[in-house]
């Protein structure tokens, strides 16, 4: 564990909770994508099945529960609690193209052929690509709301974190994962525009919208 | 043997 593991492990946990504070206290899920939240949920869901066959630590145990708890509780409040503000009309973004080649391209590329690690290979690419749908949306509407904003960004801070963590963790470990760290650069890359737009925008105290 | 994965981590 290196600081860049813990800030980044602690920036993605903040990220679930702003998001979940937000449709709770809002009591709406407006401008939220539903699909990506699906996605998030099946990405914790195949990832963390280890909970069952093996224990790394109370701090890895804890975080796994808490993620996949909130992630599942995220998801029934916009497709349950507070179905009547899901806005499906925007989040039309085709998951199985996501989804499929995903699944194919864990089966071909993983470091063992055995169904837990290929589950593990495949939440490790769909979480990569799992936040499209809700950039997709964003794009689609042209604005976010500003909370909306703060939770990408948290999210996006997490993933870069990550890669520090895996230069770190390269030289003063020898250790790497190459799955993770191309997954890892790619999922970093899809945040660098909303970065951008973050910064010069919504952090000069102006809502996030694009151009028409 | 094969490169393990990293499952130390989140």
């Amino acid at each position: 564990m290196n600081v860049f593991r813990l800030t980044g492990d602690l920036s993605h946990l903040a990220a679930i909770i702003i998001l979940l504070l937000k449709i709770w206290k809002s009591r709406s899920c407006a401008g939220i994508s539903g699909k990506s939240q699906i996605l998030f949920a099946l990405v914790f869901t195949t990832r963390y099945l280890d909970l069952l066959t093996s224990f790394i630590s109370l701090y890895n145990t804890s975080m796994k529960i808490i993620y996949v708890g909130c992630a599942y509780a995220t998801v029934y409040l916009i497709y349950a609690k507070f179905r009547a503000t899901y806005d499906g009309n925007h989040d039309t973004f085709r998951v199985e193209f996501l989804v499929v080649p995903v699944g194919g391209l864990a089966f071909l590329v993983n470091h063992d052929f055995s169904p837990l690690e290929i589950l593990w290979t495949f939440s490790i690419y769909l979480e990569s690509v799992a936040i499209l749908p809700q950039l997709f949306m964003i794009s689609k509407t042209g604005e976010a709301e500003t909370i909306t904003t703060h939770y990408l960004f948290c999210l996006g801070v997490y993933r870069a974190l990550y890669l520090f963590n895996w230069i770190w963790r390269f030289y003063f470990e020898g250790f790497f994962d190459m799955i993770a760290i191309v997954a890892g650069v790619v999922q970093t890359i899809l945040y660098c525009d909303f970065f951008y737009l973050y910064i010069t925008k919504v952090l000069k105290g102006k809502k996030l919208s694009l151009p028409a | 043997g094969p490169q393990k994965s990293t499952k130390d981590e989140l």
